[in-house]
């Protein structure tokens, strides 16, 4: 418990290495029980779909390794330095919430101890708060216009509630106050009690 | 201007002008796509109705319309750039899909990519002028990602130099493809190649189906709508049951796998070729994944910087919802997630476009890593945006149940990229495969490169660690 952490948990780099190591370890697990079937069965078809779970979740940690390996790459091509500081707040947002959210993988692996994955689900929690005055700005930098996104919540105004009541007018419900359905099947029906 | 808004835009740290430029790739792309952005949205023609408020009629009809002057403003325009071509297309249709989706996004990319250049002199500018619209036919009724399992059939002729095309069975029916039920004349139909009685395996072929002019099915042609499905409601994804159609030997493209009029067959270099196609539209999956995942991030995020509720401290205003670390947990690592995947989805278009190119100058040496890394990427990426929709649409309470808040809308028209071009799953197994290929390479002692190169320093990086 009193091991100096492996990883510093803010090193971008680190980070990347860390995602690598866990690709690898579930590569090698995969291939590891692939050979356990193989032995088992002596079919390759069966060990191989005997094995599928663990094929998948392998592949799963590469594919999630070179995204974070591609977002730290893009982090080195930024020249504004406040542009780049806000992304890469984003980045270890990224890259610690994965690891939190798949902490049984890093810890079967020895990449983190439970006192790192401990220090990782805090870190988490001071991202959100670094992210959150910035929030709106990250999202308006997406460039979507109004048009696009048809979103009355979404709206770069902000001025949902009008909006909300004036799209409900539209509505084929609302083209008539009083809808036919009711002189056909209602109504006969009230004037039978 | 909402007030809390204006003060979340005013206390930011960064300008939100210069993220947007890095998105885009420098401040002259950002001008043009505005530029092509402003074209489509204020054109008069191109203003449409809430499709929220149409029949899954009314909405073919009204896309197919805009499909028609959407071609036609953009010849017209002289967009010629592919990515300009999907930025107008997009705004025009303001991201839902439409009826000519697959004629081009599937069917002009193969021409371009897997016909001879005589036959892309027949065919390109008739399609391109849409005399011919095109779809592009592989899953059957009983057959989906196991390519190798396709039941239509090709069978040559040599005495008359055609090919025979069937569907022996029901489940060998083409079942999906956009486009298909009742706004293309031409499918480029996926089957296997019979000469002489021996498979050949799967090719492509450009078959005719309705006349032209009458746009009647041809004889010996079942097309028509499959029916209402989850969304995509503005889309006429078909069926298509051929019988004894026959078809000249210069409709088979022929780029890499060929037929000589005496039946002689000549094989691609490599098998993955016949895919092409299918592997840049899961290279595209990757970008769409955080498009969307970008809007719905977008949307989450504005509203709930307005939507007060509750309160944190007693006697105190209701707080915006965005300040409570719940939200926060639920939008913020979305967020970041939509900022990763977009940078994910221009590596993977840039890889698509260099290994193309690599492969039009006869090395097809990284063919193998571009299949199976957009195989992983695509279901890893629309997995997550899909459930990322979701958490999005429940982020935003009651409302985001709204057909208004544009997020269900969203969530019905990206989630069948799970499915389409390659189940999830199966894209994950054959990502394995290539994995598990490139561990025993490592393992005797080969140095890999690429993505996987991680593998050959696997035994010096994984060390024992102490319990």
């Amino acid at each position: 418990a009193n091991r100096p952490p492996v990883i510093d948990i803010d090193d971008v780099s680190r980070l990347v290495e860390a995602y690598k190591l866990r690709a690898a370890s579930l590569v090698e697990g995969a291939a590891h029980n692939y050979h356990v079937e193989l032995g088992r069965r002596n079919s390759k078809e069966e060990a191989w779909n005997n094995t599928a779970i663990d094929l998948v979740r392998a592949s799963e940690a590469h594919c999630h390794y070179v995204v974070v390996k591609l977002f730290a790459a893009k982090l080195t091509e930024i020249t504004d330095i406040s542009v780049h500081d806000v992304l890469c707040t984003l980045f270890q947002l990224y890259a610690l919430y994965g690891i939190s959210k798949n902490s049984g993988d890093f810890l079967h692996a020895g990449i983190f101890n439970d006192q790192e994955i401990s220090q990782v689900q805090q870190r988490v929690k001071e991202l959100l708060t670094a992210v959150r005055p910035n929030a709106v700005a990250l999202v308006d930098a997406f460039d979507y216009p109004d048009a696009i996104l048809s979103s009355v919540l979404g709206r770069y105004d902000g001025n949902v509630y009008e909006h909300m009541f004036e799209w409900a007018k539209r509505s084929p419900l609302n083209k008539t106050e009083v809808h036919e359905s009711f002189y056909k099947y209602l109504k006969p029906l009230q004037s039978k009690l | 201007m909402n007030p809390d808004l204006r003060r979340e835009r005013e206390s930011a740290t960064f300008l939100t002008e210069s993220l947007t430029h890095l998105l885009d790739g420098g401040p002259e792309k950002t001008r043009r796509r505005r530029e092509i952005e402003s074209l489509a949205l204020n054109d008069p023609d191109l203003q449409h109705e809430d499709p929220n408020f149409m029949t899954y009629s009314e909405r073919y009809d009204a896309a197919v319309k805009k499909s028609s002057l959407m071609v036609k403003k953009i010849q017209e325009n002289a967009i010629s750039n592919p990515e300009e071509i999907i930025f107008f297309k997009r705004y025009v249709h303001r991201g839902w899909p439409e009826p000519l989706d697959l004629h081009l996004g599937m069917f002009l990319p193969t021409i371009l990519n897997q016909a001879t250049p005589e036959q892309q002199d027949r065919f390109f500018m008739p399609a391109w002028n849409l005399q011919i619209i095109g779809t592009y036919a592989q899953t059957e009724m009983g057959h989906g990602t196991f390519i190798r399992g396709l039941e239509t059939t090709a069978t040559y002729d040599p005495s008359t130099q055609e090919f025979v095309l069937n569907s022996p069975t029901v489940t060998s029916i083409k079942w999906w493809p956009g486009g298909l039920g009742k706004t293309s004349n031409h499918a480029i139909v996926l089957a296997q190649l019979y000469i002489q009685g021996q498979c050949k395996g799967l090719h492509a072929f450009i078959v005719p189906i309705r006349k032209m002019g009458t746009h009647e099915p041809l004889p010996g042609v079942i097309v028509g709508d499959i029916g209402p499905k989850f969304g995509y409601d503005q889309v006429d994804n078909g069926f298509l049951k051929l019988e004894n159609i026959r078809i000249p030997r210069e409709n088979m493209l022929m780029r890499y796998a060929k037929v000589m009029p005496d039946g002689t067959y000549l094989k691609p270099p490599s098998d993955k070729l016949t895919y092409g196609t299918m592997v840049f539209i899961r290279c595209m999956i990757v970008g769409e994944s955080a498009r969307v995942l970008s809007q719905a991030c977008t949307i989450a995020v504005r509203y709930s910087a307005v939507r007060h509720q509750s309160e944190l401290k007693p006697g105190a205003p209701e707080p915006q919802i965005l300040d409570y670390q719940t939200q926060q947990y639920k939008l913020f690592p979305l967020l970041a997630t939509a900022y990763a995947f977009r940078f994910v989805g221009n590596f993977m278009r840039d890889m698509y476009q260099r290994i193309t190119a690599d492969i039009n100058d006869g090395d097809y040496s990284q063919l193998p890593e571009l299949h199976s890394l957009s195989a992983g990427l695509k279901a890893f990426t629309s997995w997550v945006a899909t459930a990322g929709i979701e958490e999005c649409r429940m982020a935003c309470g009651g409302h985001g149940y709204s057909r208004s808040s544009g997020l269900p809308d969203i969530y019905v028209t990206f989630t069948p990229s799970c499915t389409y071009e390659g189940e999830n799953t199966v894209m994950m197994l054959q990502t394995a495969r290539y994995l598990f290929k490139s561990y025993s390479q490592a393992k005797s002692g080969q140095r890999l490169s690429g993505t996987v190169s991680y593998l050959s320093d696997l035994h010096s990086h994984i060390q024992p660690q102490q319990v």
